[in-house]
């Protein structure tokens, strides 16, 4: 498989919902 | 950081090198309020287990420890294929005995609580593995050296050991992929990683204090007795993955197995870790879950394309769709389809053809050097998700830089397509 790896996720707002089997992507996350 | 006309990025280049000093990222701090912890890079400045220099890694040992748990990740799925497939052959038989998880070296921590009182623990958050577990007293057999004072159950009231007939003792077999065992009617857990560090131990249950408002009892968890390995100064570790007994899995109830993350953009900043569903900014687009048939407790992932300085690479969507991909806080760097990665590195080093190269990095191949610059101008990259949903990368995730003279494509190749 290929892998989305840390340093490519960093500031971006990740969101796992496991209840819908979706993920999100948000930009500028911490912040 | 500048970015002009959504193609490039313009950055200092000393804003890549690390900082001594940690500077919390606004939205980072006094989350207790809504389910999140703070979150922080294993050896940077706002780690408690912050490291004397000379015994932090290397990025050039960072990135042969990411190669380490890359290779597992593909071990572990191989394996699972081939016990799927019923067949046994040579090659399965050449992979490590026992790679149910996988530890790698940019780790990020978060602080949770565990006990009556409760004792504060440092732990590693992997969304690529499944139990949770800490060092436990008396440490029968070895603990390693951590920052935090190892757990002792014998001074908490809700500690207790689980059955070795208890349906979760079964269920540690598909969590960490070994057997457990049983010792005076105690269910013994344990799981090696594709590094060969390992923990063993008993699996209990305790209160489990992520913040004040989140509390959970009975919360299963791997007390170990017998650990080795690469853990950096970290009391353990926090599984994030998709497994019944992971995190959110058991606080399901709760936060419906929804959790978010934010990874700071340095060593020297925090990001979060936040459980539920409150508070997701309107910024965020979501794409598919997916789930990769031999490897079910990680998090499947659809990737359509990649796009650099605002061009999309010519990329067979067969590339991605064949090997099929998942997304892991636990690995560093990127790895792609040998295809897509040549695509990526072809089409970047013709951006940047401005500067001069350097010598590559373990893994990395495309590194060029910044020295005579103060600052410089690097092409977007974005990658493109199933649903339409385009996730452009940080400037900080282009690039990695071990120091202004070898700054690095921040990407990397798997060995095969089929991978």
């Amino acid at each position: 498989v290929a892998i989305f790896g840390n340093t490519q996720q960093k500031t971006l707002e990740v969101v796992y919902d496991g209840a819908t089997g979706r993920i999100g992507f948000g930009t500028a996350g911490c912040t | 950081e500048s970015h002009q006309y959504q193609y490039t990025h313009t950055i200092h280049v000393a804003s890549l090198l690390p900082s001594s000093a940690c500077t919390s990222d606004a939205a980072a701090q006094a989350w207790d309020k809504d389910s999140s912890l703070s979150v922080v890079h294993k050896h940077g400045p706002c780690s408690q287990l912050h490291q004397e220099k000379a015994s932090i890694p290397t990025h050039a040992q960072i990135l042969l420890q990411d190669e380490v748990r890359v290779k597992s990740i593909h071990s572990k799925l191989a394996k699972n294929l081939d016990l799927n497939n019923a067949k046994q052959t040579d090659a399965a038989a050449q992979l490590p005995a026992k790679d149910g998880s996988l530890i790698g070296s940019g780790n990020y921590i978060v602080t949770v609580g565990l006990g009556t009182p409760k004792k504060d623990l440092s732990l590693i958050f992997d969304t690529g593995s499944d139990i949770t577990w800490t060092q436990c007293q008396p440490c029968v057999r070895r603990c390693y050296k951590q920052k935090d004072p190892i757990f002792s159950p014998a001074l908490s009231s809700t500690y207790s050991n689980v059955s070795c007939s208890s349906t979760a003792c079964s269920s540690l077999n598909s969590a960490t992929g070994n057997s457990p065992s049983c010792s005076s009617a105690a269910c013994v857990y344990g799981i090696q990683y594709g590094d060969s560090s390992f923990s063993v131990g008993f699996f209990a249950k305790e209160k489990l204090t992520l913040t004040s408002r989140d509390v959970f009892n009975n919360f299963l968890f791997g007390c170990g007795q017998n650990n080795q390995g690469l853990f950096g100064g970290a009391a353990g570790l926090l599984g994030l993955g998709r497994n019944k007994l992971s995190l959110p899995s058991q606080t399901a109830v709760k936060y419906k197995k929804i959790f978010s993350y934010c990874l700071p953009s340095s060593r020297s900043s925090t990001g979060f870790l936040r459980f539920g569903n409150g508070r997701v900014s309107k910024s965020v687009n979501f794409t598919t879950l997916s789930t990769i048939p031999q490897g079910e407790s990680f998090y499947g992932i659809n990737i359509i394309g990649i796009s650099v300085g605002g061009k999309k690479l010519s990329i067979s969507a067969s590339v991605f769709a064949g090997s099929g991909a998942i997304i892991d806080s636990g690995t560093v760097i990127t790895r792609l389809p040998p295809t897509a990665y040549s695509a990526l590195r072809s089409e970047f080093r013709g951006q940047m053809k401005q500067y001069p190269m350097a010598q590559p990095l373990s893994i990395l191949d495309t590194c060029y050097d910044f020295s005579k610059y103060s600052t410089v101008t690097i092409p977007t990259i974005s990658f493109l998700f199933s649903r339409g949903v385009e996730v452009p990368i940080n400037a900080r995730g282009i690039l990695y830089a071990n120091g202004k003279t070898q700054v690095c494509l921040a990407f990397a190749e798997n060995s095969d397509d089929s991978i």
